[in-house]
């Protein structure tokens, strides 16, 4: 796995994700880098769809179900209390 | 665990 750091470059993360508890894809994986009007990801330069989000700012995001796991990632780029979101993210589908 | 997998419902996608 890779921890990968998001500097809030842009007004928005610029990512899609699909998948938490009780779903096919149990762990949140990125589906989508919002490339045009590039956020704040795309700007980073280091995430990559496909990859599964593990952590997020040292959060563990296994036995979240979508929504949690999805309000988990946007308050961590909203809150003022970091420049920056941390994500721990693997190319692979770890199985749980 | 296999069938059971296969049951599980796609997610749902959300932009952020």
């Amino acid at each position: 796995s890779t921890l990968v750091r998001v500097a809030k470059s842009a007004t928005t993360l610029g990512i899609a994700v699909e998948g938490g508890a009780n779903t096919r894809q149990p762990l949140p994986r990125i589906v989508t880098i919002q490339a045009t009007r590039g956020g704040s990801a795309h700007n980073c330069g280091q995430l990559k769809v496909g990859q599964v989000i593990l952590e997020v700012n040292g959060v563990s995001m296994r036995g979240r179900e979508h929504r949690d796991a999805a309000r988990l990632i946007a308050e961590a780029f909203k809150t003022k209390e970091r420049d920056h979101v941390d994500f721990l993210v693997t190319e692979f589908n770890v199985a749980l | 665990v296999r069938e059971k997998r296969l049951t599980l419902p796609p997610s749902e996608i959300t932009m952020l």
